[in-house]
């Protein structure tokens, strides 16, 4: 019998094996807003 | 083994703010009409090698409004961001730059402005006056009156009206009508306007004198006008970019 196993379950264990304390890098775009967005 | 391509280019590096910097500098500078804009944020960039040292870089800027006109020679980094409140207005730019040897050249840009939704004021401040249209017949009514009263009180020349840069009309709980315009001097005093008007012309590129002016009329419960206007004094106009073209409305 085939059993579908949750995504959050799959994507748990086909995600890579990131370092301890592992931080992914800002996107480079857009940049930071210097005042407010409108 | 071919070097790999360098990382694209972030945003927030230090390469693509000065990129930014120099797009809005030339911006504001080859602007005839409205005020000066600053950086809000670096939406996006793209740059394309073109050979060693050689590179041209597509910009896409998000800025908003000063408070300076720009006639001012107010340095912009002196220059207040209208504030939210006051009904922003943000530029959207896309520019084309060239990078050859370090030194950063403005190939082509392109920009469209536009205020802040009402609704998105109104949410955040109920009771905020919303810009007006620069042709409102109050807002005509209400610059007309304060140049007058200001021309008409002045010792020195006399100023005729460049643009009006902004405007805001509020009902509650006064009536209150708001502007801010630019002026130019003219060739003729105060005196020689009130024989004379048609005679008086802006003053020669070489001779300019550029001013701003902030009204504030209040039609209920009283009636109120103060204005108040600032001349810049003579300025040297950059080689490479005329100052206001005379035949400005």
């Amino acid at each position: 019998s085939v059993t579908k196993r949750a995504v959050a379950v799959a994507a748990q264990h086909d995600k890579v094996p990131r370092p301890v304390g592992f931080v992914p890098p800002p996107p480079p775009c857009p940049g930071k807003i210097r005042h407010f967005d409108i | 083994v071919p070097a790999a391509p360098p990382a694209p280019l972030g945003c927030d590096d230090p390469e693509s703010e000065a990129a930014a910097a120099a797009a809005v500098n030339y911006i504001n500078g080859h602007s005839h009409h409205g005020y000066k804009f600053a950086l809000n944020r670096i939406e996006d960039i793209r740059v394309v090698p073109q050979g060693p040292n050689n590179e041209i870089m597509f910009l896409e800027l998000d800025l908003l409004e000063t408070e300076c006109h720009i006639l001012s020679p107010t340095p912009l980094e002196n220059c207040t961001v209208r504030s939210f409140a006051e009904h922003a207005v943000e530029g959207d730019c896309d520019v084309k730059l060239q990078k050859v040897d370090g030194t950063l050249s403005v190939l082509a840009s392109k920009c469209h402005s536009h205020a802040d939704s009402s609704e998105d004021i109104l949410k955040v401040c109920p009771d905020c006056p919303l810009l007006a249209s620069l042709n409102n017949t109050e807002v005509l009514e209400t610059v007309s009156a304060a140049l007058n009263d200001y021309n008409s009180k002045a010792t020195d020349a006399y100023l005729r009206l460049l643009e009006i840069g902004r405007a805001k009309v509020q009902y509650h709980p006064a009536h209150i009508v708001v502007a801010e315009f630019a002026v130019g001097a003219t060739n003729c005093s105060s005196e020689d306007a009130k024989a004379n008007v048609g005679a008086c012309q802006l003053l020669p590129e070489d001779q300019s004198n550029f001013g701003f002016c902030t009204t504030t009329m209040v039609k209920r419960p009283s009636q109120d006008l103060q204005v108040d206007c600032q001349l810049y004094g003579h300025q040297v106009p950059a080689p490479d970019i005329p100052l206001l073209s005379q035949d400005t409305s």
